[in-house]
């Protein structure tokens, strides 16, 4: 089963 | 002060069509260079980054750096009162708490002034780190919209398997499964028809059909859409509005638990 990632684990935050 | 002008509304129009089921709000970042706005989806699993340059405006003058919280349900519902034709014109005060859209005729005789309250929005902004993709695929956007629709009714995801013969696009459910395969382009007539593939090593990822079809509002922007892919990351959705920017979407992978 795949899980959705959240965008903001491959951005860093400014 | 602030003032931006289009000599036709409909690229707003479809700019917001592109946006509006994915965002409720944005901050429209105003400066010298032009208008830049960056939002994530409520659930936090895709981002929007729309450029404007402001070169390409007809009009363009922003004395300070300005942003610029706009509901953009509101925004919509505002751009619907314009004709396709209408000469478009963004204006705001420094410090203001209001923008002001004016929509002229192109006889001039119709003149209309809309006026929305700004919001104070606590926005986070991402950087967005340079990327070498593993794989580019460039298409006509029609296909690509119509494959994200056709392959939405077979499962909530989609695999997207990209190797120097082409690209697939997967999806497997209850009812069944379904494959779309394309051919890199041999012999290349029109340029808004190719299929055109650069990689350095093949990918696949998984992604959830929702936003793939979201991203596909902005179709009507560009009669080509650019895939950029690498294991891992993000995948970038890119139409390219004329001259005038661009509007890129990135979408989270879904992963193996």
């Amino acid at each position: 089963k795949s899980k959705q990632s959240g965008i903001k684990n491959y951005f860093s935050t400014k | 002060m602030f003032e931006a002008r289009l000599m036709n509304a409909t690229i707003l129009k479809k700019i917001l069509d592109a946006v509006k089921d994915l965002l409720n709000e944005g901050t429209f970042d105003c400066s010298d260079s032009g208008i830049q706005l960056q939002a994530m989806d409520n659930s936090h699993v895709s981002l929007v980054s729309l450029t404007l340059r402001s070169d390409s405006f007809d009009k363009f003058r922003c004395d300070r750096n300005l942003s610029m919280g706009m509901n953009l349900g509101t925004m919509a519902k505002i751009l619907k009162c314009a004709n396709n034709d209408d000469t478009v014109t963004i204006k705001a005060q420094d410090n203001a708490d209001t923008v002001t859209f004016m929509f002229e005729s192109q006889n001039h005789e119709k003149v209309s002034d809309y006026e929305m309250k700004l919001m104070n929005l606590d926005q986070e902004h991402l950087g967005i780190p340079d990327t070498d993709y593993s794989c580019v695929v460039r298409m006509p956007s029609m296909e690509f919209a119509r494959i994200c629709r056709d392959l939405a009714q077979f499962s909530e995801s989609m695999v997207i398997c990209c190797t120097k013969e082409g690209v697939k696009f997967s999806a497997s459910g209850d009812l069944g499964s379904a494959n779309v395969k394309l051919a890199q382009t041999s012999n290349v007539d029109k340029e808004e028809e190719a299929v055109i593939i650069e990689m350095q090593e093949p990918v696949t990822l998984t992604f959830a059909c929702r936003y793939l079809n979201a991203f596909t509002k902005a179709t009507p922007l560009c009669n080509q859409v650019q895939l950029s892919m690498s294991a891992d990351v993000p995948l970038v959705v890119e139409y390219r509005i004329s001259d005038l920017g661009h509007i890129r979407y990135y979408l989270a992978p879904k992963i193996e638990e």
